[in-house]
């Protein structure tokens, strides 16, 4: 098992390695790594090192090889097939974002309540009515939910996400969804991450 | 100075102890913030430790106290000033999103090119020209600046940013953009943020 906190980084190791490779790149070291993401370099030894990817002294990480690995590690190979729910802004944004190839994500349905929006198309991606998502996230064997509907609406959508077989749910709406214990939720709050690059900018200095 | 991890923990802790604040609840334990984070609890006790804030054995830390600690900490009271470049789907999305308040950070003005979208409201906030933004954004002494703008405007924008004064860029577009060493750029990418949800669900063990 992979500890969380190495989990977290390894997919931003994939991305600067894939830049790498883009630009002809042979080699890569951990402090290039651990430069660019403001991180401890032997951090970043250590969780290549859980990959049993091992480096040249003074060389550093063979681009190809460390590549290999971590394609390995992230299933790349393997589309990883989700359903969102609500195509607002927010889920429009998501839904058109090219951004989730890279690792093999793939957003294969789109539902909303809303009549104007249904049979409306995303690129290759249709909007659905969400009387019909049930069906089809058990048909399709569907196991990622994002949610992006208003924050009184999330309970009673992910209740359905969960009766339909969903295993995990990446949940924008502002509120606590309560699901059983085999289920994982994810709470994604970028207002979070807008104040810790605040905190960064300012580093407080405590003593 | 606090440690980069820290800094990204310690706003999460604060949205955890305004909902046991919002319940009436009186403590806290830093097992409690430990499970609904999925992290180490020896690790909220040493975050918590640098703000100097104290728990009581078996009991945990006193709610009121807590909040206080880490309202001065995030500095709640001061109002955190960002212009958001681009309102399309994601542009408007956040600046939609009444989660930035609970920390004190205001999206004070928008810009686009799109002529159909200038003088429109978001709300409050306004849509500007982005030829506006250099001098509004110099009058109004305005450091942060969020990048919701296609990947070939990305660097541009950016530069135009820095010039106004800019020393936090929050950037979302999928391009690595270039500034001076005195400028912070943070890149957000919820492709990671996705992958890392597939990765916790599949908890590969590599053993
Ligand atoms: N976590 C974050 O960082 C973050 C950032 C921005 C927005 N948000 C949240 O994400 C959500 C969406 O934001 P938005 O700006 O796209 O809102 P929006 O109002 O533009 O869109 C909501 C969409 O959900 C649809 N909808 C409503 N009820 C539904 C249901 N039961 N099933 C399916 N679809 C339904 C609506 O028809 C609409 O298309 C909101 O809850 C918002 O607070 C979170
Ligand atoms: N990092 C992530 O997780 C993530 C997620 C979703 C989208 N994105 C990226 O965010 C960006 C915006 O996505 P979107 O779905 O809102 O795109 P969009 O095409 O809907 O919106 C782009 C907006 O930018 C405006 N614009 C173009 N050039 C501009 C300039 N020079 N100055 C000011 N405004 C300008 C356009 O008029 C439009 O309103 C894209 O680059 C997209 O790839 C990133």
């Amino acid at each position: 098992k992979i500890p969380l906190p190495s989990l977290k980084r390894l997919p931003k190791y994939y991305s600067i390695v894939c830049e790498y490779y883009k630009e002809g790149k042979e080699y890569i070291k951990s402090s290039e790594i651990s430069k660019k993401l403001d991180i401890d370099e032997t951090q970043v030894r250590k969780d290549i090192a859980l990959l049993n990817c091992a480096g040249k002294p003074k060389v550093g990480f063979n681009i190809n090889e460390l590549k290999r690995y971590l394609e390995e590690f992230l299933d790349i190979n393997n589309m990883k097939d989700s359903f969102l729910i609500g195509t607002g802004n927010l889920g429009l944004a998501i839904a058109k974002y090219n951004g989730f190839e890279k690792y093999g994500l793939n957003i294969t349905a789109l539902f909303d309540t809303d009549p104007h929006k249904i049979g409306l198309k995303v690129g290759e991606k249709e909007i659905f009515h969400v009387s019909k998502f049930p069906d089809l996230a058990q048909r399709m064997r569907v196991k990622i939910i994002i949610l992006a509907v208003p924050r009184e609406e999330a309970q009673k959508m992910a209740d359905i996400a969960v009766k339909a077989g969903a295993k995990a749910i990446w949940n924008f709406a502002p509120a606590n969804i309560d699901v059983p214990k085999d289920v994982l939720v994810i709470n994604q709050d970028l207002a979070t991450d807008f104040m810790v690059l605040w905190l960064q900018l300012h580093n407080k200095d405590l003593s």
